[in-house]
């Protein structure tokens, strides 16, 4: 996502990387990766996510997908590996 | 099912409430807690029993922030609980987070359905991206009352323990009095007839001076699910839509159509919308209402799409009909809402309530 985001999209963006930390397995495991992997994998994090609720398949955080991650939820992953 | 986690060697389980929420009284938590399990007993050979003194297969607990897991509660919302997948140790404990506010009721998250929902993980359920089932990630309020384990997580919790030998012994099917106080899960009118859906039957009104009939739902309609949640006709094509969880059956005359079921979220829901409480399409405005919590919407049949005005909340549109709508239809120009046990005629041309009356008095009570 664009680096000069306003204040409300980092704060969204943010919070959604928490999100998909908790839920989709989001690797940011604090090593300096290039600011293009990580981007390329927040966006397929987020593709995950609209995967499995069923919303448009963008890769971006648009509305619904924030509208979603914002809904009081179970603390279990959603997807991948169990441990 | 996790990958690799066949569920519970043993059939017969221990569960130890270790602490309690200073929310609810211990004895609402104990039921809470109790019916929660009982949600999985009914349907599997997996039996319950509590514990006081020792460890326990499934360890259930409040807390919140960082405790003694690797996953830290985040204050209130968010994060309402999380469980283990069966195992050893943690495996199978469910912890709740104290930061949330908790309830037997709807104000706040409610215990029961969100303590059946983890339960599930202790057995061995993954999530579901079934809106309609409980394993669904998400928490969405269900009066307990009229909840019942959807069939996406009966298939789920079977496939790891098989369905209950004993089947719970169903009441007698005593034909219940059409005269005691009755909640209808939906109402609509049907070519003249007026049908009062309640749990696996209905009440046929054929005409205005007839008696009602009542039947089983599947002896009508044996592709329909039992319990549905709502129900309109649009009588301009001669068809009434069904309403269960996130899915819509259409039958057209007595017909359910082929492409039945089909997903709410076609009509132009958001993802966030899970079941339709109520619906009605009212002749004066031409306009499809869908009631869902405390808000509703309004869908143009003709154009087959959402009105962007709504949501609206129902109670700056049908004053006076209460936050929330369990059934409603039209009858001569006039709606009529149901609420657990009270019906109120609306007249939209007046905006408001002009007679209150009881939920069953179209059966001739």
């Amino acid at each position: 996502f664009a680096a000069e985001t306003s204040q409300d999209n980092e704060e969204n963006a943010k919070f959604a990387e928490e999100y998909l930390k908790k839920y989709y397995n989001l690797k940011t495991d604090g090593v300096r990766q290039s600011r293009k992997k990580t981007t390329s994998q927040f966006s397929e994090k987020i593709r995950e996510m609209q995967n499995f609720f069923g919303l448009e398949v963008t890769g971006s955080l648009d509305s619904d997908t924030m509208e979603m991650m914002q809904q009081p939820r179970c603390g279990f992953v959603d997807v991948g590996e169990y441990s | 099912i996790f990958p690799g986690n066949s569920g519970w060697k043993k059939r017969d389980l221990t569960y130890r409430i270790v602490n309690y929420t200073p929310d609810m009284p211990a004895a609402e938590v104990d039921t809470a807690i109790q019916r929660a399990f009982q949600v999985w007993s009914d349907v599997t050979p997996l039996t319950f029993t509590r514990i006081y003194d020792s460890l326990a297969d499934i360890e259930i607990s409040f807390a919140a922030q960082v405790h003694n897991d690797y996953w830290p509660f985040d204050g209130p919302h968010g994060t309402l609980a999380h469980a283990f997948a069966p195992s050893n140790g943690i495996g199978g404990d469910a912890h709740f987070d104290e930061d949330e506010t908790w309830t037997s009721g709807s104000r706040g998250y409610n215990l029961f359905l969100v303590a059946a929902h983890e339960f599930g993980h202790s057995l061995g359920l993954f999530h579901s991206n079934d809106p309609s089932a409980l394993m669904y990630p998400t928490y969405h309020f269900i009066e307990p009352s009229e909840f019942h384990l959807p069939d996406d997580d009966v298939r789920g919790i079977q496939s790891l323990y098989g369905a209950r030998e004993v089947p719970v012994q169903p009441q007698p099917p005593s034909t219940p009095s059409s005269c005691k106080p009755i909640t209808f899960d939906a109402v609509t009118t049907l070519r003249g007839e007026i049908l009062f859906f309640t749990n696996k039957t209905l009440w046929r009104q054929i005409s205005p001076d007839s008696l009602a009939e009542h039947h089983l739902i599947k002896s009508f309609w044996p592709a329909l699910p039992n319990h549905i949640q709502a129900a309109y006709e649009y009588k301009e094509k001669d068809r009434v839509i069904v309403f269960k969880g996130a899915k819509y059956w259409v039958i057209n005359g007595y017909e359910i159509t082929k492409d039945s079921p089909k997903s709410i979220y076609d009509l132009g829901f958001p993802r966030t919308v899970r079941r339709i409480d109520a619906a009605v399409h009212d002749e004066n405005t031409d306009k499809t209402y869908f009631f869902v919590d405390d808000k509703f919407w309004s869908f143009d049949e003709e154009k087959q799409t959402m009105d962007s005005v709504t949501p609206k909340k129902i109670i700056d549109v049908f004053p006076g009909v209460g936050n929330r709508v369990h059934a409603v239809f039209q009858n001569d120009e006039l709606l009529y809402f149901f609420d657990a046990s009270r019906q109120y005629e609306f007249s939209t041309a007046k905006k408001r309530v002009t007679r209150l009356l009881k939920s069953n008095s179209w059966l001739k009570c």
